[in-house]
């Protein structure tokens, strides 16, 4: 199974045009490999991207230095999946 | 479990599961509720869609479908409930009552079954299909960007490796092509709903142009009713419009397909959105977002019913 361990969700508000399409640019850097679990839309519209770990610390700098405001949505994902698993686990085990 | 009324629709449901109780829905129910295979996914899983029928040839129907994105699982485990809540309801909710003494509902839980098993077995942020694409190493086509309507257009990638890949030609997905046959030679469908998350919205053609559907006015109208009714369960709030205004160019989509195929209530919704977990919505809020997302159905279903076409 596909491991998430150290990726994160993080949360982008866009507050202007500019910020908007440097947060599209996003999207083109095919080596940061993020996932954009919400798209660009329009200005002041969340918009949510799962980073994986080794790109982190160079999307959080890109964002940054362009003065993008964004929160952490999820801090590990991978911890979140496995408190998924477990309780769909826990549950098919509960008629045993 | 053994039946449907021990199914536990408060938790996420493997592939194989949902199969066993669309099973049991149909034994349990067998003057409702049938089950048809319209076809078979790229590694061969059944393409099924319950039908619910009192009777009747070839009746207006409403189609509703879920899962066409694998990661979405609110919505295969929502389609799940509704199943359920559309044969406690017959007979006992006046409006669910009437709608299905006159038409037919079409439902399709798991649009997308092999990307859904693969969320389940190998990797849990899968959203496209799992057919291979030629000269790429990079697997899957977006079937919400496969539809021959503005295919290829702005709005999805010709990139392979994108979450919007288009694919390499419209209606190359058997899952998507699987559902042009079914309702070409159904020819009488009146609504298309078509399920998503997470982002609290409900959409209506178009995606791919900004031009407005012929029937722009009705269909805003009734999806601020729907809309309303929805939040009126747990005041979750709902944005709604076309879908290029409200949310961005999108091409080769599932509903401007079918509105340009004469389905004039085509509408594609994104459930709910807590603002914490994206697409890990925690399983206790499935059964409430299924219950609130159903008021919204039940107005367009109504409205469809009573305004034929």
């Amino acid at each position: 199974k596909e491991s998430f361990e150290g990726h994160q969700v993080l949360r982008i508000i866009p507050k202007d045009d500019i910020q908007l399409s440097l947060i599209k640019e996003l999207e083109d850097m095919i080596h940061f490999e993020v996932d954009f679990w919400k798209e660009v839309t329009r200005v002041n519209t969340p918009v949510d991207v799962r980073v994986p770990f080794h790109s982190l610390q160079s999307v959080k700098i890109y964002l940054e230095t362009q003065g993008i405001e964004y929160s952490i949505m999820i801090e590990d994902l991978q911890v979140m999946l496995d408190e998924e698993q477990k309780e769909m686990m826990s549950v098919a085990r509960a008629p045993e | 479990p053994r039946n449907t009324d021990s199914f536990d629709y408060t938790q996420y449901h493997t592939l194989s599961e949902i199969y066993s109780f669309q099973d049991m829905l149909v034994a349990e129910n067998p003057k409702l509720v049938s089950k048809i295979v319209i076809g078979q996914s790229y590694e061969n899983r059944p393409l099924n869609v319950l039908k619910f029928s009192t009777g009747g040839t070839n009746r207006p129907a409403i189609w509703i479908d879920t899962g066409i994105h694998a990661r979405e699982w609110i919505t295969q485990a929502s389609g799940t409930w509704f199943a359920k809540k559309l044969v406690t309801d017959y007979g006992t909710d006046p409006a669910l009552t009437a709608i299905l003494n006159n038409m037919d509902i079409f439902l399709e839980i798991s649009v997308n079954p092999d990307g859904f098993y693969y969320t389940h077995n190998n990797n849990r942020m899968w959203r496209k299909t799992r057919k291979p694409n030629s000269g790429s190493s990079c697997v899957g086509v977006d079937p919400n960007r496969n539809w021959d309507a503005g295919f290829g257009l702005p709005g999805a990638s010709g990139n392979p490796c994108s979450e919007t890949y288009h694919g390499p030609k419209a209606e190359s997905e058997s899952e998507v092509k699987a559902i042009v046959d079914f309702v070409k030679s159904h020819g009488n469908i009146k609504a298309f709903i078509s399920i998503h998350s997470y982002s609290q919205m409900l959409m209506y053609p178009f995606g791919y142009t900004t031009t407005p559907a012929k029937d722009d006015a009705e269909l805003h109208s009734l999806a601020e009713k729907a809309i309303t009714d929805l939040a009126s369960l747990y005041g979750t709030s709902y944005t709604y419009g076309s879908l290029i205004d409200t949310i961005y160019q999108a091409s080769g989509i599932t509903i401007d397909w079918t509105y340009n195929q004469g389905i004039k209530f085509s509408y594609t919704f994104e459930l709910r959105d807590t603002g914490r977990y994206g697409f890990i919505l925690p399983a206790n809020q499935i059964v409430p977002t299924a219950q609130e997302t159903w008021l919204a159905l039940m107005t367009i279903m109504d409205h469809t019913n009573k305004n034929p076409y």
